[in-house]
């Protein structure tokens, strides 16, 4: 089963 | 006092077209190098990157830093008053309250000018971090929208696997299944209608089809389209704009639960 990873589990904020 | 003059007014048409599905409002950041826009989507899963350099405009003036926060279907909605041959000028004052768009056809004789109410925005911008990618490939953007529009008809998510032999995409689902093989051009007349694959590593990741199809609004601004994967990093889909800019979409992968 896939799930939709986030996008701020790769990019942190600034 | 900000101006930016564009005689390729249908450029920012283009744009407005490319964001205003999956980003609802963003900021606009003016400085000294050019407009910027950074925002991510309602659900968190994809990244708009903007950049249009001051010098690819034909007049650019900005005396003070300002974000703009607009909401982006009003501005796509003024956008679409302008004429596919008008240049287009976006002029606001310091610390504004309101953007004015003029639209000026290419003979000078209609000139119309909206004014649009900026929004304060309270968004976080994201450090996008520099990575050599695993994977680019380059290919033309109209056949990149192409295999996504076909192949979402078979599930919500396309597979892009990338190997020396080439890249392919496969979806799957209740009617069956899709698989689309790319293989490296080898012989091109045009650049534009070449397939190139620059690979480190094989690599093979799992997106949202939904995301994909966002992302392929931008086709009218790109004959090429750059697909950039790497392990434990999301996939870039970047735009080139003529010598203004581009616009890079990012997209977490699907990944097993």
């Amino acid at each position: 089963k896939v799930k939709q990873a986030g996008i701020m589990s790769f990019f942190k904020k600034k | 006092m900000f101006e930016a003059r564009l005689a390729k007014g249908a450029i920012f048409k283009k744009i407005l077209e490319a964001v205003k599905d999956l980003l609802t409002e963003a900021s606009w950041d003016c400085g000294d190098m050019g407009i910027t826009l950074q925002a991510m989507d309602n659900a968190h899963v994809s990244l708009v990157s903007l950049n249009l350099r001051s010098d690819g405009f034909d007049k650019y003036r900005c005396d003070r830093n300002l974000t703009m926060g607009m909401n982006l279907g009003s501005m796509s909605k003024i956008l679409k008053c302008a004429g596919n041959d008008d240049i287009v000028t976006i002029r606001a004052q310091d610390n504004p309250d309101t953007v004015t768009f003029v639209f000026e056809s290419e003979n000078g004789e209609k000139q119309s000018d909206y004014e649009m109410k900026l929004m304060s925005l309270d968004l976080e911008h994201l450090q996008i971090p520099e990575t050599e990618y695993a994977c680019v490939v380059k290919m033309p953007a109209g056949e990149f929208a192409r295999i996504c529009r076909d192949l979402s008809q078979f599930g919500d998510s396309i597979v892009i696997s990338c190997s020396k032999q080439g890249v392919k995409f496969s979806a799957s689902g209740d009617i069956g299944s899709a698989n689309v093989k790319l293989a490296q051009s080898s012989n091109v007349d045009k650049e534009e209608e070449a397939v190139t694959i620059e690979m480190q590593e094989p690599v093979s990741f799992t997106y949202a089809c939904r995301y994909l199809n966002f992302f392929t609004k931008a086709t009218p601004l790109s004959a090429q389209v750059k697909l950039s994967m790497s392990p434990e990093y999301p996939l870039m889909v970047e735009y080139a704009i003529d010598d203004i800019g581009q616009i890079r979409y990012f997209l977490a992968p699907k990944i097993e639960d």
